[in-house]
């Protein structure tokens, strides 16, 4: 048993869901933010089974795709807290950033 | 040292709380919501020692009692995107979805 | 490969948001509530390798600093539901919860 614990685009999120639903899979969504753009953005947590894992990551790679985008963070660039210093960057944004860990047990009380 | 996260029922959440910090565990609560009633529910993280895993289990056992609930999923109901094709279902709500994880390292900084 | 789940005070959770993002730590940041307390707080995620872990542990021990505070919990005080009966207790705050979990797999997708 393993559960997914996948960051991805608030863009992303709803369709991915339902994708995941559909495959009878189950989810539970938490509302995140990403420490470096400090945007809102999706985590969401995906037990299951170990065989399963292969079709999620199948899932998250067709609802999650990642796109250029022109960003001027808010993270104070460099050591000054001056933001007027913050350079315009362009970042990849939406693909998941997934993270698989190992259940000892999972059941329903 | 092991992490629970337990997904739980909104409307047992607070009692749940109560019960665990009255016997002395600590826990963590997130808010959350399921990916297929898209209903609001709370996610809980309890970092405890092996032995207490038990304990915790029976607290989960004492408050989250499944109930039958009718619910329209606004999930698609098979390839449709129609919303009014979505059929009233009878599901299993409240009740614990209960991961219990591995912790390599559990302190306080 | 590792993941951080810490649990800390919100007056600290920017500064030290940031101070990881400047080290070239990626993060991510959930609301939470204290179930003692009642009080929110910031649970943060942080995905990272092996030999990093130690370089995060001293960023949290820089950032997060207990202090003293006077608090009268609302979680019940004995058996009785009497919130009146609850009393001003002194309990350590800020310092950092960490839990630090294995990852199995951790991609970009
Ligand atoms: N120091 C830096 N310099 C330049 N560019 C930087 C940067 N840190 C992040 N970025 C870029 O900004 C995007 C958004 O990062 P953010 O931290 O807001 O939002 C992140 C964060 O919430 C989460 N995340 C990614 N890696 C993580 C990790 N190792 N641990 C925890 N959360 C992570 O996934 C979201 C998307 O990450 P993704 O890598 O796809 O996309 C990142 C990356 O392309
Ligand atoms: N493996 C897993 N990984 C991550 N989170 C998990 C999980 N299993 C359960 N959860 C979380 O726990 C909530 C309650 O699940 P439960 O199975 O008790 O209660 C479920 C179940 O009785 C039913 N249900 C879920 N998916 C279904 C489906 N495809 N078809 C029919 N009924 C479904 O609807 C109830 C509410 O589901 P919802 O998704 O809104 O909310 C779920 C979800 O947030
Ligand atoms: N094993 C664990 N699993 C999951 N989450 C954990 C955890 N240990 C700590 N946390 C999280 O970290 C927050 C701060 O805990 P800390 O122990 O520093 O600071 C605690 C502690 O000094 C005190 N406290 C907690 N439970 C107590 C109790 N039963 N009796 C007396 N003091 C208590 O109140 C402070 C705030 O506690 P609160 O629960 O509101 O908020 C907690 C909780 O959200």
């Amino acid at each position: 048993m393993k559960l997914i614990i996948a960051v991805v685009n608030d863009k992303d999120a709803i369709p991915l869901m339902e994708d995941l639903v559909e495959s009878n899979f189950q989810v539970t969504k938490l509302a995140s933010t990403g420490g470096f753009l400090r945007e809102g953005n999706t985590t969401l947590l995906i037990g299951l089974e170990d065989e399963a894992v292969e079709q999620v990551r199948e899932i998250l790679r067709k609802n999650c795709k990642s796109r250029r985008k022109t960003v001027t963070p808010v993270a104070p660039v460099g050591n000054t807290m001056d933001v007027s210093m913050s350079y315009p960057t362009e970042v990849m944004v939406g693909g998941a950033t997934v993270f698989v860990v190992k259940v000892e047990k999972w059941e329903k009380i």
